[in-house]
């Protein structure tokens, strides 16, 4: 128990330096592949010259995720965990040396790809959003539920690829969220075709407006 | 460290049950939804009347794949973890109860859907096999290494999708796992079409026949 008591004093002066700077930080949460870095590339787009946005994400090993972003024009800080399953708030919190939060207005954490563990440790962050893939299956709510509980919004990624599949139905996805009794409403979107960005993009300006 | 080593003592005494029995056990592992279920219900279709097979698969809640197994015939035994983002070799002994060992040839062990922590943990079986498949991206190796560095197998799943997906490649995949310096082969499968079975199904066999 002390570790996360440690953590969660870590966190909380995280989030000391979030509303010092008004920023509003979401941890971006899903299996490996589910599409994080992608959704993340298409948002730094149709985010530019709107907000102003950096990018903390964490990985076992490479910078390939922060190489990525960094195309897109922001800061991008690589945490490289060696073999922990997922993000701490000290982490984040050396990671926030590198970034100034006066400039920016929106900070997305890239999690760790893990449907489990990262859901339990708080970074200081103020929204978790979980994306969960239409090639995984549609029974993760229920077969994780660790994670779906914890879930401010469940995005459901890769929906270009319905059309090829024979037994994902986002209903399901969506009522299986429902019965872990966590009311976060869902997004179905594609990061490749563009389709449900603008319904995502739409909810961080409200969380944003919201937080301030 | 004692977490670990009281793990090993318990998997050095798993093991001893699957020697005394010449069974051979097969851990499973993959991320969420790579398709270990979908393979594993393939599998024991194309092992009937060849191999006696019993199953033990790790979700953290729900009978979901266990159920879905037990329509082949074979026993399979769920074990719910709770919280848990791996199995270890406890909840594989007490799973070992419900399974008469003298009755099987083949023994697969269905880990949680969990790219990191399962690799460490000995469950006193034989083999590591990993599923990747190809929507989640053919990076995975290099940056999830803990778990492609301990397989004895990389299997590819999902192959069939591979006509839909425009970066997914299988050699860059297999590169990266060679730059982890591990010789374990690749074989790319799909269990929707059948395409790839016949090599894994000859891959099982000849490590039973060199088990024994
Ligand atoms: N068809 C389709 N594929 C997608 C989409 N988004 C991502 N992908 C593919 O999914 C794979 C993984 O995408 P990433 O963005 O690297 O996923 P990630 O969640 O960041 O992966 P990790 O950081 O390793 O956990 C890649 O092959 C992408 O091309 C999408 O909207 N549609
Ligand atoms: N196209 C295609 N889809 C597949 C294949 N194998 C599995 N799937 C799909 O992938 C999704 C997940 O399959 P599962 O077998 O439940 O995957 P799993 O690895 O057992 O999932 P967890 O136990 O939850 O980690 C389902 O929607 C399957 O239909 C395949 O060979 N081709
Ligand atoms: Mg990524
Ligand atoms: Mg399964
Ligand atoms: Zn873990
Ligand atoms: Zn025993």
């Amino acid at each position: 128990q002390s570790l996360l008591s440690e953590n969660d004093h870590q966190a909380a002066h995280n989030r000391q330096h979030f509303e010092q700077h008004g920023v509003l930080a979401v941890n971006l949460m899903s299996s490996p592949g589910s599409g994080k870095t992608a959704l993340l590339e298409q948002t730094l787009e149709l985010l530019r010259d709107r907000l102003r946005v950096a990018v903390i994400v964490g990985d076992l090993e490479t910078e390939n995720d922060a190489v990525r972003l960094r195309q897109h024009g922001v800061t991008a800080v690589q945490i490289s965990t060696g073999s922990a399953c997922h993000l701490d708030a000290h982490m984040v919190h050396s990671a926030l040396h590198e970034i100034d939060l006066s400039e920016i207005d929106l900070l997305f954490i890239e999690n760790v790809g893990n449907l489990v563990c990262p859901a339990s440790f708080d970074l200081g962050h103020h929204r978790n959003v979980i994306l969960l893939s239409t090639t995984e299956g549609d029974d993760k709510p229920a077969k994780y539920p660790v994670m779906f509980r914890a879930a401010d919004l469940m995005l459901i990624s890769k929906c270009d690829l319905l059309e090829v599949l024979d037994d994902f139905s986002p209903q399901r996805a969506m009522q299986q969220l429902q019965q872990l009794a966590n009311p976060a409403p869902t997004l179905q979107l594609s990061a490749k075709r563009g389709s449900g960005m603008a319904a995502w993009i739409a909810w961080l300006q409200q969380q944003l407006d919201d937080h301030r």
